[in-house]
């Protein structure tokens, strides 16, 4: 799965999605990644999020309007997004997946569970290429 | 912000953060088109085999494609599941944000939505995805999968499976885990 948020030169924030699913998923599964609120959100007053992992565990808690609306009451990125994977590894402690978010002023961070470190790409005015930030999980 | 125009993404999919960024600081794209252009790249690419046709097949074999697509300016939304037969699933995604009053799309319904909408119709096997249900229905008796409360037993036989009549309903909240590559 790909998670994407992109913020512009004017402050308009968009985001996205794209994803196969889990593999031998009975027919007919919805991911969360095509779940809005769950596999991303945005506001333009606010930032937006992403999530990434096991869906089906991941939509119960619909971490990305969870982790804006975090960043809505003044929490980092960061800890808007581990808030949100806090609330999920509290009934699934062993679930794998990740939540990125980036707010309207440009700050990113993560957070992540059931993995060693969660790797997200960054790409911002005045780089030449894309840099990796990886993260420990919890 | 020094820092704008930016783009963020799950996984170290560098060429779709490269697409979506240049799509907005050197194409004159929005916000919008940048997320789009960079999931394109991913369904593309195939990354990690998490991400376009071609892989991770459902119990029938068939790959089906989620996408998401959101206008955080006007809280625009267009979003498809289950989406069978078309590769282009962020672009079908942003058709039903730009061309219907709807939010979301699922499963031959969105295909013919797409096929209406001029995307071109292809089979979504790749010579990998077969191999691997093949090996998942003939050598692995179909493990692992996500059924549960049914019969025969599901961690040790395939379908077709019936609502087990004779054991308790049990809600287990224990995860598998499952490949790292393997992901929503």
């Amino acid at each position: 799965t790909i998670g994407m948020i992109a913020l512009d030169s004017n402050g308009n924030l968009a985001a996205a999605t794209s994803t196969n699913g889990l593999q031998f998923r009975i027919p007919g599964r919805v991911s969360d990644s095509a779940l809005i609120g769950s596999g991303a959100f945005a506001d333009n007053e606010v930032g937006g999020a992403c999530a990434t992992g096991d869906g089906d565990v991941m939509q119960r808690f619909v971490p990305s309007y969870n982790t804006v609306e975090a960043m809505r009451r003044g929490s980092s990125p960061e800890e808007a997004a581990l808030d949100s994977i806090k609330r999920i590894a509290k009934f699934y402690p062993n679930f794998t997946g990740a939540v990125l978010a980036l707010d309207r002023n440009g700050r990113h961070g993560a957070a992540c569970n059931g993995m060693d470190k969660f790797p997200y790409s960054v790409m911002q005015n005045g780089w030449t290429d894309p840099q990796i930030f990886e993260i420990p999980c919890l | 912000s020094d820092s704008l125009p930016i783009v963020v993404n799950t996984w170290p999919f560098v060429n779709a953060t490269r697409n979506a960024f240049n799509k907005m600081q050197n194409q004159g794209g929005t916000c919008v088109d940048g997320v789009e252009v960079g999931c394109r790249t991913c369904e593309d690419e195939q990354c990690d085999g998490s991400v376009g046709w071609g892989g991770h097949p459902d119990e029938s074999s068939e790959t089906t494609l989620d996408s998401l697509i959101i206008d955080a300016k006007t809280m625009s939304v267009g979003a498809v599941a289950n989406l069978h037969r078309i590769k282009n699933a962020v672009g079908v995604a942003r058709a039903v944000m730009n061309y219907t009053r709807h939010s979301i799309l699922v499963g031959e319904s969105a295909t013919k939505f797409a096929l209406d909408m001029g995307f071109e119709q292809t089979d979504l096997h790749s010579n990998q995805s077969i191999e691997q249900w093949k090996n998942w229905l003939d050598n692995l008796s179909c493990q692992p999968n996500f059924r549960r409360n049914v019969s025969p037993d599901p961690s040790k036989s395939c379908g077709p499976y019936t609502p087990d009549k004779f054991g308790t309903t049990s809600f287990d909240i224990e995860t598998k885990k499952r490949p790292i590559k393997e992901h929503d």
